[in-house]
């Protein structure tokens, strides 16, 4: 957070409206908090707003405050955070700003939440596992408590139906009362539907790289350097040390175990004072960090630039390309020396692009729903974190209070932050309606720094980057609200069942319409490869910008697809007031396992209502 | 009779709060009367969900899932998975 909230344009000077910002309280679903951190301290912090109905029920030695107004364990034996996760979340969704911030001396600045000046409820279920019935038990207090915005980093390795999985059971009866959820996408990317949040009252996070990537360096030979991906706290002063493959110090594995320096393969005497190089990355920095290596340089074969991972010993991970440099030379010398550098920042022109991890759609349950929704920050981001947590997973002895960390877990926050700037904003806003408002204003984004063969798209970012500074002014939203999500429902699920959702008797209509006119502000349609086909998209929006003011419908056209707009202007008279339009796309031949991707930009002269239009094939 | 490890701890989801005078664990303790079979009531219900929804989570059999998930006052019943931080 030193980084990403400047990075998109979201500037400690930045407009706020600090007393709503104040009575704003964020629902923090997730592994605790740790209470003491600087992020969390409630200098200038007035009571908890009247309406907070929560507790502090955070077990032994667990003290709330007027910024940690709430906290409550469904597992372990208090609301503290023991991983640093939950800590990390909370910080970046609302923590206080807290100057030069680092990661031993990396990361520096002002770590600081969306909304600093809200209050924040943690709601600990995970220790470090999350089991759905804690979960659930989480959500039906942090809606009575009376939260916001709940944001939950944790999800399901898959995508479980609506009504199976508790994270969706838990944010519709939190939209019904009027708060949005907001769920990371998961990290199961690059693979198609590994999206694990399917429902459409849940804005549902995909991560997104910054423009400032922290990389390392190895030197060997006579200077040449190659640049690899990790979060290198230590530092070998620049001294050369002998470089050795895991295959020539081990004395009791196979040539290939010991070249990937599985557990148990290398000998300790062997690796001592030297840089040991291995061609896998899971199993060997453990291996090398027990052995008492000096060094690791690991292969990194998924050509992957967003794992970057803090671990307990100087080490980095290449890239094929320049790990076979550095076995060419190994090979071609009888003494070979090198060194690892402390890792450093460099930016990135390219950013934001989506993270390698990022989960992709489509969304498996309901394929009209384009799932992500968003992108957000959420690769090398420093926040705070639990002093008692281990910093790496590899039994690092090292204890800090901000921690550098990867996730579609570290860009849920983001969001949720974003979430409760514009509710800071526009109080009365519906769910849905701040939904809508950061899914329009979203910066488009593109493939360019993808890999090929991977999914992309809005399969991988939703409708975009998000932008907290266009969000509060949206111009135009789509609306919807309980009845039309129960609508959505009745469409796949049984009426009486429905009803019981509903708590109402709100039944089903006879025409149960079509999933397409769920006035959603994406649009997706899954039809069959290579034949022709015509779908029709029913939307209406709400106007929020200028009471008077008229709206072109523009369409980035794709030659695969004819798209028509009916009407293609918009004129609104008042505020509130409400338009409806049909978007009808229509043409052929997409091919099986392909997606064509175009946009409805609605435009006023000064606000861009953009959403983009996704045909598919299976 | 069901023994401990035949029992996995399951999410018995019934929508929303019933408007009106109503006692949702008196609720949940009859509807899980009625599927159980020779244990004790409190030592299989795990958790009441009843301030902002409704439903409960106990350890269940295959069977007693079975039961609960043909109850027309029931949305759904699944097994209290695990999540993951991400």
């Amino acid at each position: 957070t030193t980084r990403s909230w400047d990075f998109m344009g979201f500037d400690e000077k930045i407009n706020r409206n600090a007393t709503v910002e104040s009575d704003i309280i964020i629902g923090v679903i997730d592994s605790g908090i740790w209470p003491e951190s600087e992020s969390f301290t409630d200098v200038g912090f007035g009571p908890a707003p009247k309406r907070w109905k929560g507790a502090c029920k955070g077990g032994k030695n667990f003290t709330c405050n007027n910024k940690l107004i709430g906290a409550r364990y469904y597992t372990a034996e208090s609301a503290r955070d023991g991983t640093g996760h939950g800590t990390h979340t909370a910080s970046t969704a609302a923590g206080n700003g807290v100057k030069d911030a680092s990661f031993y001396g990396l990361a520096q600045g002002t770590a600081r939440g969306g909304v600093p000046s809200a209050r924040i409820a943690a709601y600990k279920v995970c220790a470090p596992t999350c089991m759905a019935h804690n979960i659930l038990a989480a959500f039906d207090d942090a809606i009575n408590d009376g939260v916001d915005i709940i944001t939950i980093s944790i999800g399901l390795g898959f995508m479980a139906d609506v009504y199976g999985d508790a994270i969706s059971i838990g944010a519709f009866h939190a939209m019904e009362n009027g708060i949005l959820t907001t769920n990371s996408a998961g990290n199961n990317g690059p693979s198609d539907g590994t999206v694990s949040s399917p429902a459409p009252w849940i804005l549902t996070v995909a991560a997104s790289s910054i423009d400032r990537r922290i990389i390392d360096k190895v030197v060997f030979g006579i200077g040449t350097t190659v640049v690899g991906n990790s979060v290198n706290s230590f530092t070998l002063n620049g001294t050369s040390f002998p470089l050795v493959h895991g295959k020539d110090v081990s004395s009791n594995c196979t040539e290939e175990d010991a070249g990937y320096c599985k557990e148990g393969c290398l000998d300790s005497q062997l690796v001592k004072g030297k840089i040991v190089l291995c061609d896998r990355y899971t199993s060997a920095i453990p291996e090398a960090y027990k052995a008492g290596a000096l060094g690791s340089v690991v292969l990194n074969f998924y050509n992957d630039d967003d794992l970057s991972l803090i671990l307990p010993l100087a080490a980095t991970a290449l890239h094929p390309k320049e790990y076979s440099v550095m076995m060419s030379y190994m090979n071609s010398t009888r003494d070979p020396q090198g060194t690892i550098l402390k890792s450093e920042y460099i930016k990135d022109p390219a950013a934001p692009h989506v993270a390698f991890f990022s989960s992709r759609g489509p969304n498996l349950i309901l394929p009209e729903i384009i799932k992500p929704d968003i992108s957000a920050p959420g690769v090398q981001i420093l926040a705070a974190y639990s002093p008692d947590a281990s910093i790496s997973e590899f039994e690092d002895k090292r204890h800090v209070k901000y921690k550098i960390m990867s996730g579609t877990s570290m860009a849920c926050p983001h969001a949720a932050g974003v979430a409760a700037y514009v509710k800071s904003f526009h109080p009365d806003w519906s769910p849905a309606a701040i939904k809508s408002s950061l899914m329009t204003t979203a910066w488009p984004m593109n493939d360019t720094s993808t890999k090929s063969n991977i999914s992309t798209g809005e399969f991988a970012y939703g409708s975009g980057h998000i932008n907290p500074v266009k969000a509060i002014n949206p111009g135009l939203v789509y609306e919807a609200s309980k009845e039309d999500y129960i609508r959505l429902l009745c469409m796949k699920y049984d009426e009486g069942k429905v009803r019981l959702v509903s708590g109402d008797n709100s039944t089903c209509p006879t025409d149960k319409g079509s999933p397409l006119d769920h006035n959603y502000p994406s649009m997706a349609a899954k039809v069959a490869p290579m034949n022709p086909f015509a779908v029709k998209f029913h939307r209406r929006v709400k106007n929020v910008g200028l009471a008077n003011s008229s709206y072109k419908a523009t369409i980035f056209q794709d030659s695969k697809v004819e798209i028509k707009v009916v009407p293609e202007i918009l004129s609104f008279k008042s505020l509130n007031e409400e338009k409806a339009f049909d978007v009808t796309v229509a043409g052929s031949g997409v091919p099986f396992g392909s997606q064509v991707s175009t946009q409805l930009v609605w435009f006023d002269g000064s606000h861009s209502v953009r959403s983009p239009i996704v045909v598919y094939t299976a | 009779k069901a023994t401990s490890e035949d029992r996995e701890v399951s999410i018995v989801y019934l929508g929303s709060l019933p408007h009106g005078v109503y006692s949702p664990l008196s609720h949940h303790h009859s509807i899980l009367q009625r599927v159980i079979q020779g244990s004790s009531l409190e030592s299989l219900l795990v958790r009441s969900y009843k301030r902002s929804f409704n439903g409960f989570a106990a350890k269940l059999t295959d069977q007693e899932r079975e039961k609960l998930a043909n109850m027309k006052e029931v949305v759904s019943v699944f097994p209290s998975r695990t999540y993951q931080l991400q």
